[in-house]
């Protein structure tokens, strides 16, 4: 599943940490159309998973797609995601290029 | 100039 782009690759991050630790800008409507990610906070779920990076521009959460979300939406998204307590994992499709 | 220079910059958050 996911957007079939040839760069993307799916990220698992595991809620090993009380936060997610990732700042993100860009949604509809700006610059930056997807959200990208700018920090990546030390001791956070996201940095104990080693894999995600900044500048990696997040495509779909958990299969939900962010394309024409604006910025608090998709931020909302993901911020639920990682509340959700049914799931130990956020599920990232994320690529390198805009 | 391209219309894409135009949209504004995007807020920033920490999740």
């Amino acid at each position: 599943p996911g957007l079939l782009e040839p760069t993307s690759c799916l990220i698992r991050v595991s809620k090993s940490a009380p936060t997610l630790g990732i700042a993100i800008e860009g949604g509809a409507n700006t610059r930056q159309p997807l959200p990208r990610i700018v920090t990546i906070q030390r001791g956070g779920s996201a940095h104990n998973c080693g894999k995600l990076k900044v500048g990696h521009v997040i495509l779909e959460v958990n299969g939900t797609g962010l394309r024409g979300k604006e910025h608090r939406e998709a931020a909302r998204i993901i911020a639920e995601a990682f509340k959700l307590k049914e799931k130990d994992y956020i599920d990232f499709l994320v690529t390198e290029f805009n | 100039r391209e219309k894409r220079l135009t949209l504004p910059p995007s807020e920033i958050t920490l999740l």
